[in-house]
Protein backbone atom coordinates (compact mmCIF):
# COMPACT_ATOMS: atom_id res chain seq x y z
CA UNK A 1 0.00 0.00 0.00
CA UNK A 2 1.13 3.84 -0.98
CA UNK A 3 1.25 6.87 0.98
CA UNK A 4 -1.29 7.95 -1.05
CA UNK A 5 -3.65 4.90 -1.09
CA UNK A 6 -3.35 5.20 3.09
CA UNK A 7 -3.65 8.78 2.96
CA UNK A 8 -6.81 8.89 0.65
CA UNK A 9 -8.47 5.74 3.29
CA UNK A 10 -7.45 7.76 6.44
CA UNK A 11 -8.91 11.19 4.72
CA UNK A 12 -12.16 9.25 4.00
CA UNK A 13 -12.39 7.76 7.31
CA UNK A 14 -11.84 10.88 9.26
CA UNK A 15 -15.00 12.56 6.79
CA UNK A 16 -17.14 9.84 8.09
CA UNK A 17 -16.08 10.53 11.90
CA UNK A 18 -16.80 13.73 11.64
CA UNK A 19 -19.97 13.38 10.52
CA UNK A 20 -20.98 11.26 12.94
CA UNK A 21 -19.30 13.60 15.42
CA UNK A 22 -21.61 16.33 14.22
CA UNK A 23 -24.20 14.25 14.73
CA UNK A 24 -23.34 13.30 18.03
CA UNK A 25 -22.11 16.20 19.51
CA UNK A 26 -24.91 18.47 18.09
CA UNK A 27 -27.50 15.72 18.18
CA UNK A 28 -28.13 17.87 14.65
CA UNK A 29 -28.10 16.77 11.21
CA UNK A 30 -28.91 20.08 9.77
CA UNK A 31 -27.07 20.22 6.51
CA UNK A 32 -26.46 17.05 5.56
CA UNK A 33 -28.58 14.96 2.90
CA UNK A 34 -29.67 11.66 4.00
CA UNK A 35 -29.86 10.85 0.08
CA UNK A 36 -26.38 11.01 0.08
CA UNK A 37 -25.85 8.65 2.91
CA UNK A 38 -28.20 6.35 1.94
CA UNK A 39 -26.51 6.27 -1.37
CA UNK A 40 -23.42 5.28 0.67
CA UNK A 41 -24.89 2.92 2.61
CA UNK A 42 -25.90 0.82 -0.70
CA UNK A 43 -22.26 1.46 -2.30
CA UNK A 44 -20.26 -0.28 1.01
CA UNK A 45 -22.83 -3.02 1.23
CA UNK A 46 -22.50 -3.77 -2.78
CA UNK A 47 -18.68 -3.53 -3.00
CA UNK A 48 -18.03 -4.89 0.17
CA UNK A 49 -19.71 -8.28 -0.27
CA UNK A 50 -16.57 -10.29 -1.18
CA UNK A 51 -16.07 -9.88 2.56
CA UNK A 52 -17.75 -13.19 2.26
CA UNK A 53 -15.41 -14.74 -0.66
CA UNK A 54 -12.36 -12.96 -0.81
CA UNK A 55 -9.58 -12.26 1.87
CA UNK A 56 -6.94 -9.44 1.52
CA UNK A 57 -5.74 -8.09 4.55
CA UNK A 58 -6.89 -7.34 8.29
CA UNK A 59 -6.58 -3.92 7.71
CA UNK A 60 -8.76 -4.02 4.13
CA UNK A 61 -11.63 -6.15 6.23
CA UNK A 62 -11.07 -4.04 9.50
CA UNK A 63 -12.03 -0.85 7.07
CA UNK A 64 -15.07 -2.38 5.16
CA UNK A 65 -16.91 -3.49 8.53
CA UNK A 66 -16.06 -0.01 9.72
CA UNK A 67 -17.32 1.73 6.74
CA UNK A 68 -19.96 -0.68 6.12
CA UNK A 69 -21.11 -0.03 10.23
CA UNK A 70 -21.03 3.98 10.30
CA UNK A 71 -22.93 4.20 7.00
CA UNK A 72 -25.83 2.13 8.51
CA UNK A 73 -25.19 4.20 11.59
CA UNK A 74 -25.58 7.53 9.92
CA UNK A 75 -28.70 6.16 8.02
CA UNK A 76 -30.22 4.76 11.51
CA UNK A 77 -29.44 8.15 12.73
CA UNK A 78 -31.38 10.60 10.53
CA UNK A 79 -34.63 8.38 10.06
CA UNK A 80 -35.11 6.78 13.63
CA UNK A 81 -33.15 8.97 16.28
CA UNK A 82 -35.75 10.54 18.21
CA UNK A 83 -33.91 13.67 18.01
CA UNK A 84 -31.60 13.90 15.55
CA UNK A 85 -34.67 13.31 12.56
CA UNK A 86 -36.01 16.19 13.98
CA UNK A 87 -33.36 18.40 12.89
CA UNK A 88 -33.41 17.12 8.75
CA UNK A 89 -33.72 19.27 6.13
CA UNK A 90 -36.27 17.23 4.23
CA UNK A 91 -37.75 20.32 2.58
CA UNK A 92 -34.66 20.77 0.88
CA UNK A 93 -32.88 17.06 0.42
CA UNK A 94 -35.46 16.81 -2.69
CA UNK A 95 -32.76 15.08 -5.01
CA UNK A 96 -34.43 12.21 -6.71
CA UNK A 97 -31.43 9.45 -6.10
CA UNK A 98 -33.69 6.84 -7.17
CA UNK A 99 -32.79 7.81 -10.65
CA UNK A 100 -28.98 7.75 -9.74
CA UNK A 101 -29.18 4.30 -8.32
CA UNK A 102 -31.38 3.22 -11.35
CA UNK A 103 -28.83 4.39 -13.60
CA UNK A 104 -25.48 3.26 -12.63
CA UNK A 105 -27.15 -0.46 -12.28
CA UNK A 106 -28.20 -0.25 -15.51
CA UNK A 107 -24.96 0.93 -16.68
CA UNK A 108 -23.52 -1.74 -14.22
CA UNK A 109 -25.19 -4.32 -16.72
CA UNK A 110 -23.72 -2.91 -19.72
CA UNK A 111 -20.07 -1.87 -18.49
CA UNK A 112 -18.29 -4.36 -16.13
CA UNK A 113 -15.36 -6.55 -16.34
CA UNK A 114 -16.93 -9.81 -15.68
CA UNK A 115 -20.52 -10.23 -16.06
CA UNK A 116 -21.05 -11.60 -12.84
CA UNK A 117 -23.32 -11.14 -10.03
CA UNK A 118 -20.19 -9.95 -7.83
CA UNK A 119 -18.60 -8.00 -10.98
CA UNK A 120 -21.66 -6.47 -11.92
CA UNK A 121 -22.25 -5.20 -8.39
CA UNK A 122 -18.59 -3.71 -8.26
CA UNK A 123 -19.10 -2.15 -11.11
CA UNK A 124 -22.47 -0.99 -9.64
CA UNK A 125 -20.97 0.50 -6.45
CA UNK A 126 -18.35 2.53 -8.40
CA UNK A 127 -20.60 4.20 -10.77
CA UNK A 128 -22.88 5.06 -7.49
CA UNK A 129 -20.03 6.20 -5.59
CA UNK A 130 -18.94 8.61 -8.85
CA UNK A 131 -22.33 10.46 -8.10
CA UNK A 132 -23.34 9.89 -4.25
CA UNK A 133 -22.27 13.37 -3.29
CA UNK A 134 -24.53 15.00 -5.52
CA UNK A 135 -27.98 15.43 -3.18
CA UNK A 136 -25.31 16.24 -0.65
CA UNK A 137 -23.51 19.48 -2.74
CA UNK A 138 -27.14 20.43 -4.02
CA UNK A 139 -28.15 20.91 0.10
CA UNK A 140 -25.11 22.60 0.61
CA UNK A 141 -26.44 25.32 -2.47
CA UNK A 142 -30.20 25.49 -0.97
CA UNK A 143 -29.21 25.70 2.20
CA UNK A 144 -26.41 28.62 1.99
CA UNK A 145 -25.88 28.94 5.44
CA UNK A 146 -23.98 25.89 6.07
CA UNK A 147 -22.31 24.92 9.64
CA UNK A 148 -18.56 24.09 9.93
CA UNK A 149 -18.70 20.23 10.31
CA UNK A 150 -20.46 20.08 7.44
CA UNK A 151 -18.02 21.89 5.12
CA UNK A 152 -15.14 20.01 6.39
CA UNK A 153 -17.19 16.26 6.07
CA UNK A 154 -17.42 17.43 2.93
CA UNK A 155 -13.47 18.79 2.48
CA UNK A 156 -12.50 15.64 3.69
CA UNK A 157 -14.51 13.14 1.55
CA UNK A 158 -13.36 15.25 -1.44
CA UNK A 159 -10.01 14.97 -0.03
CA UNK A 160 -9.98 11.52 -0.26
CA UNK A 161 -11.10 11.38 -3.83
CA UNK A 162 -8.22 13.38 -4.64
CA UNK A 163 -5.97 10.96 -2.98
CA UNK A 164 -6.70 8.02 -4.63
CA UNK A 165 -6.51 9.78 -7.95
CA UNK A 166 -2.83 10.25 -7.39
CA UNK A 167 -2.31 6.30 -6.13
CA UNK A 168 -3.81 5.51 -9.31
CA UNK A 169 -1.46 7.09 -11.18
CA UNK A 170 1.52 5.95 -8.47
CA UNK A 171 0.36 2.19 -9.18
CA UNK A 172 0.01 2.88 -13.02
CA UNK A 173 3.67 3.91 -12.91
CA UNK A 174 5.20 0.98 -10.93
CA UNK A 175 3.01 -1.91 -10.97
CA UNK A 176 3.31 -3.80 -14.27
CA UNK A 177 -0.27 -5.04 -14.54
CA UNK A 178 -2.17 -2.39 -13.08
CA UNK A 179 -5.42 -1.57 -15.03
CA UNK A 180 -8.42 -0.26 -12.85
CA UNK A 181 -9.84 1.59 -15.88
CA UNK A 182 -13.88 1.48 -15.17
CA UNK A 183 -12.65 2.85 -11.39
CA UNK A 184 -10.44 5.42 -12.69
CA UNK A 185 -12.64 7.02 -14.98
CA UNK A 186 -15.94 6.79 -12.53
CA UNK A 187 -13.02 8.14 -9.73
CA UNK A 188 -11.83 11.06 -12.44
CA UNK A 189 -16.39 12.27 -12.62
CA UNK A 190 -16.32 11.94 -9.15
CA UNK A 191 -13.74 14.11 -8.16
CA UNK A 192 -14.35 16.61 -10.75
CA UNK A 193 -18.24 17.21 -9.05
CA UNK A 194 -16.04 18.49 -6.26
CA UNK A 195 -14.01 21.05 -8.23
CA UNK A 196 -16.82 23.41 -7.55
CA UNK A 197 -17.07 23.07 -3.50
CA UNK A 198 -13.11 23.03 -3.64
CA UNK A 199 -13.16 26.80 -5.40
CA UNK A 200 -14.99 28.46 -2.96
CA UNK A 201 -13.29 26.14 0.21
CA UNK A 202 -10.16 27.72 -0.75
CA UNK A 203 -11.73 31.24 -1.38
CA UNK A 204 -13.04 31.06 2.08
CA UNK A 205 -9.87 29.33 3.66
CA UNK A 206 -8.00 32.38 1.92
CA UNK A 207 -10.12 35.23 3.01
CA UNK A 208 -10.42 33.27 6.82
CA UNK A 209 -14.06 34.32 5.81
CA UNK A 210 -17.11 31.10 6.05
CA UNK A 211 -17.84 29.36 3.12
CA UNK A 212 -20.28 30.86 0.70
CA UNK A 213 -21.75 29.18 -2.26
CA UNK A 214 -23.43 31.18 -4.97
CA UNK A 215 -27.26 30.84 -4.73
CA UNK B 1 -6.62 -10.95 -10.13
CA UNK B 2 -7.77 -8.87 -7.20
CA UNK B 3 -4.51 -6.41 -6.82
CA UNK B 4 -4.07 -5.77 -10.74
CA UNK B 5 -7.66 -4.62 -11.33
CA UNK B 6 -7.36 -2.61 -8.01
CA UNK B 7 -10.13 -4.47 -5.96
CA UNK B 8 -7.60 -4.51 -2.89
CA UNK B 9 -8.70 -0.77 -2.38
CA UNK B 10 -11.92 0.16 -0.51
Amino acid sequence: MNIFRFAGDMTHLISILVLLLKIYATKSCSGISLKTQELYAIVFVARYLDLFTDFISVYNTVMKLVFIGCSLAIVWCMRLHRVVRRTYNKDVDTFRHYFLVLGCFLLALFVHEKFTFQEVLWAFSIYLEAVAILPQLVLLQRSGNVDNLTVQYVFFLGAYRAFYILNWIYRYLTEPHFGRWIASVAGLVQTALYADFFYYYFISWKNNAKLQLPA
Amino acid sequence: DKQDSGKDEL
